[in-house]
């Protein structure tokens, strides 16, 4: 996966994923879900059917989230994972994405629940708010937070993009996803980001490759411009 | 590139009924043999046949909503309850 969380010169945020995952036949379930409450949009995501929790949604007028896989366990800890649900009842990281969509009051809220919440397995959590300054990618294990970063307009960080490992380690040489977005959203330039151009970013190959599912674009402030595109090919 | 269909989900509704709207764009027989493509791509066959039991027995533990939710879905398939619960757990037994 990849997420952006990025900030304009006007203080708009935008927030953009591609959801990678080697299954072509769910490009076919992928589902836009508009949850309701008392007949009206309590908040969004997109998921795929059969599928009841969210990687991907917003809350309008507060904040955005996207989660993305964070691999950094052997795979003999699996039973980790198993005692860490059954055992300490923990959530799963896409229930935790719906929970708090339907409960944070705003953007802050937000990042609190996303970072403190116990869950089941290690994830990245981004999130957009609706305020200059308000984004974020949370790096989480089961118990809590590892790293906070958030943007900082005032000292050049005016983009996060998260793939799926540790921002402040280099990614393996064989994966140009991180690479390939900072330059082209260096070369885009904070004065040019918007929906339009962040989904050019999120459209470059290999950011968008062969097991990309599909690319969601949403601003928090803007909640009407929340759009899926399911990726033909990849 | 296509923008995919979307539904409503009436929080206000049961949980075993409020995902009743994904039944006006799939067709449950498609629905059931995608989520067996999944699976059977996702854990080796002896593997999975080997947790049903298993999965039946800790889908109580599952907290609400989800679980109504999850057992809503598997009823509207017509489909295999440790399925609908595997499915829904694939990112956390992904290393398993």
């Amino acid at each position: 996966c990849t997420s952006i969380v990025a900030q304009d010169t006007k203080g708009h945020v935008y927030h953009g994923r591609n959801l990678d995952y080697p299954h072509p036949v769910l490009r076919n379930l992928t589902i836009n879900i508009n949850f309701l409450k008392n007949g009206k949009v309590a908040y969004q995501g997109t998921s795929f059917a059969g599928y009841v929790g969210l990687w991907t949604g917003q809350s309008p007028h507060k904040f955005t989230v996207s989660g993305d896989q964070r691999g950094t366990e052997h795979w003999w800890n699996w039973w980790k994972n198993v005692v860490s649900a059954f055992l300490f009842r923990r959530s799963p990281v896409s229930w935790l994405v719906r929970e708090t969509l339907e409960d944070a009051e705003d953007f802050t809220d937000a990042v609190m629940r996303l970072s403190k919440t116990p869950i089941i397995a290690g994830v990245y959590y981004i999130v957009g708010g609706v305020r200059a300054g308000e984004g974020v990618v949370i790096t989480r294990d089961r118990a809590g937070p590892v790293d906070i970063w958030p943007l900082e307009p005032l000292n050049g960080g005016w983009f996060r993009v998260e793939t799926n490992f540790d921002h402040w380690r280099p990614t393996p040489s064989r994966d140009h996803r991180r690479e390939v977005a900072n330059k082209a959203l260096n070369t885009t330039g904070q004065n040019n980001i918007n929906m339009h151009t962040l989904y050019k970013v999120l459209s470059l190959s290999p950011v968008c490759n062969g097991i990309t599912v599909y690319t969601t674009m949403m601003s928090a402030a803007s909640p009407d411009n929340y759009k899926t595109l399911v990726r033909a090919k990849g | 590139d296509v923008a995919p269909p979307t539904i409503n989900v009436s929080l206000d509704q049961d949980p075993e009924v409020r995902w009743k709207p994904l039944m006006d764009i799939y067709d449950p027989d498609y629905l059931r043999e995608a989520s067996a493509e999944v699976i059977d791509s996702t854990i080796p066959k002896w593997m999975h046949h080997a947790v049903i039991p298993i999965v039946t027995a800790l889908e109580k533990f599952v907290p609400q909503p989800y679980a109504g939710e999850i057992r809503g879905i598997a009823s509207l398939l017509k489909g295999n309850l440790a399925d609908a619960v595997m499915l829904n757990f694939a990112y956390e037994v992904s290393a398993f």
